[in-house]
């Protein structure tokens, strides 16, 4: 069976927020070392991987390894009945056909029970490179949210272009065009501000807004996204899950896109 | 114009 209590819920409501409008259906694995979840949008332009390391959990115990299959938008509704500072207990049997999800307020007064029904998931899965990436921006994560729905306004592709100076998004559509330039900073009063860019060669790639904004809703989990780019292949947007500011999390949401090419 | 590509042309299978 398996069984895991991870003291913050909402941290996993967080996690299923963000990526719920973006993935419908997509398999949980559970094993020794953890949860994870990779899935695919129904485009298959871009991909979602969760890794929940056990160290996130209070308790952790999984004898025999688990697919979950999940329905994300319904297991988010279950996910906002929980309160702000409730842990959350997760229950399955080996074969069984529910997911028990259990609340429990800090005190222990309130206890609420759920239980989601599993589904059978035909789910493709990728093999992804693990590669170093010629360009890691660190910023604000809200900053890039905000970049993103200004973008928005102008166009549906944006350009995201990294010298050694600076990040710079742009954009173009039928009522014009705009652009928003980040300077590298390296003496900032608040160190959740910093742009921070470790880069070998410059690198402008283009992207679909609509899929960079699926991607922001992410920014509640940390106030740091890392933003990683190659010539020519998928950008990967990161979030520490269960971790703060720029040291590594128990956990990541990572997000990648295949960049739009000249046809 | 900018083609959208495909994740499976930069990721195999497993």
């Amino acid at each position: 069976m398996f069984e895991a209590t991870l003291q913050k819920a909402s941290t996993l409501k967080k996690v299923i927020e963000a990526i719920k409008d973006l993935v419908t259906d997509g398999n949980i694995e559970v094993s020794e070392t953890g949860m994870n979840l990779q899935a695919m949008d129904s485009s298959h332009v871009s991909l979602v991987s969760l890794v929940l390391h056990t160290d996130m959990f209070e308790h952790f115990r999984c004898d025999r390894n688990v697919t979950l299959g999940i329905n994300l938008p319904n297991f988010a509704k279950i996910l906002k009945c929980s309160g702000n500072d409730d842990s959350v207990t997760l229950k399955a049997q080996d074969d069984g056909e529910n997911l028990a999800i259990v609340f429990e307020s800090e005190g222990q007064e309130r206890v609420s029970e759920f239980e989601l029904k599993l589904m059978d998931i035909d789910a493709e899965s990728l093999g992804i490179p693990d590669q170093d990436y010629n360009t890691n921006v660190k910023m604000s994560s809200a900053e890039f949210q905000r970049i993103v729905r200004d973008m928005t306004v102008l166009g549906d592709t944006c350009s995201i272009g990294c010298t050694k100076e600076g990040v710079k998004f742009s954009v173009s559509g039928d009522l014009g065009q705009g652009n928003i330039t980040l300077r590298q900073t390296n003496s900032v009063d608040k160190e959740e501000e910093a742009v921070t860019i470790e880069m070998d060669e410059p690198v402008e790639l283009n992207f679909a807004l609509r899929y960079l904004g699926f991607f922001t809703k992410a920014s509640p989990l940390c106030p740091r996204v890392t933003i990683s780019m190659s010539p020519d292949v998928p950008i990967v947007v990161a979030y520490n899950v269960g971790g703060e500011k720029d040291t590594e999390g128990a956990g990541s949401l990572s997000f990648y896109l295949a960049p739009k090419i000249d046809e | 114009k900018k083609g959208q590509t495909s994740l499976s042309s930069f990721f195999a299978k497993k």
